[in-house]
């Protein structure tokens, strides 16, 4: 029966202050996992360079408009080779940690070319994996004429992320020459120096909580 | 509201600023570097059952009268958030993809009595 000033809510013993501080960390923790919709911390496996991730931020921020009950991610493609790697043939690795629950709205690939010739070809992406049992098979998702050198965001079907069961996306990319400019699409370098990774930016509506449940006036 | 001062016994705002440094979770939540966990806490005596906080409206001040001019105390009435904001996170998941949501409801910014 210790005595000392007790709770104006419920008249039991209050706290010290660091059994209280302890106690609102441990709040903290519980109310931001389950605000992410996460059952424990992520133990991150390999975190992007930090000037990678500034400089897609960065490429990002100019872009858009914050819209409020949308959840982005931003995938880094795996290493892709040396620093700057033909694009044609390149077949760029990503890991989404969970497979999306909700239809993606807005899926773009982010690339930073620098053509050695001037000429404006085309990239064909595929998306590259194992169906109907067959390894490599591909589908064509889109197709986009390059015009300028440096970032390009390359806009992908919704259909895109289906059947991504394990969260591996692979995409294949194929040069198409511009008529009568052959040699401008063999030369269609990746530029990955400088941080300049390959992202994928998938922008899919927040699970309000509660399920779909219309918001009652 | 008012936020709670050391003692204060009537309902009011407790205000706790974490700063993921002291969770030691910086590593993998990259914005914000902290939030603002509140919560409300203290009595509501039947005069103030009721009385939403910064919610109040002129119905809820007639509502307050009657309640106070009626012999018939309501049941108890609770010390609860009446207004809350959502939280912007950026932060690193499994596979090192960068992911930015809004969480709902995250940041209390106001206690009334229920």
């Amino acid at each position: 029966q210790r005595s000392g000033p007790r709770c104006p809510s419920c008249g039991l013993l209050t706290l010290g202050p660091q059994e209280e501080r302890a106690l609102v960390l441990e709040l903290a923790k519980q109310q931001i996992l389950e605000g992410l919709q996460l059952t424990s911390r992520p133990s991150v496996s390999h975190a992007p360079h930090p000037a990678v991730l500034a400089r897609a931020l960065r490429r990002l921020q100019s872009k858009k408009v914050a819209q409020m009950n949308q959840v982005e991610t931003i995938s880094f493609a795996a290493e892709t080779g040396s620093s700057s790697t033909p694009a044609c043939g390149s077949i760029l690795n990503f890991h989404l940690s969970t497979p999306l629950h909700l239809p993606a709205y807005h899926i773009r690939l982010w690339l930073h070319l620098h053509p050695a010739l001037a000429g404006t070809p085309s990239i064909q992406i595929f998306q590259w994996g194992l169906e109907r049992g067959v390894q490599g098979s591909q589908t064509l998702l889109a197709e986009h004429r390059m015009t300028t050198p440096g970032w390009n965001a390359l806009t992908l079907p919704a259909h895109t992320l289906e059947g991504t069961g394990s969260g591996v996306l692979k995409f294949k990319l194929v040069c198409r020459p511009h008529v009568g400019n052959t040699t401008a699409a063999r030369h269609l370098l990746l530029d990955t120096a400088g941080h300049h990774q390959p992202f994928l930016v998938i922008r899919t509506q927040a699970r309000t909580p509660g399920g779909d449940r219309a918001k009652r006036r | 509201t008012p936020t709670c001062e050391p003692g204060s016994l009537l309902c009011c705002k407790r205000n706790h600023y974490v700063d993921f440094q002291e969770l030691g979770w910086q590593d993998w939540i990259l914005q914000p570097e902290g939030y603002q966990l509140n919560y409300c806490s203290g009595q509501c005596p039947p005069h103030l059952a009721g009385s939403p906080g910064i919610t109040a409206s002129f119905h809820s001040a007639v509502f307050n009268l009657l309640k106070a001019n009626s012999p018939w105390p309501s049941g108890p009435s609770c010390c609860v958030p009446t207004a809350r904001r959502p939280l912007s996170i950026l932060y690193l998941d499994q596979s090192g993809n960068v992911v930015k949501t809004d969480v709902p409801d995250m940041v209390v910014e106001a206690c009334g009595c229920s």
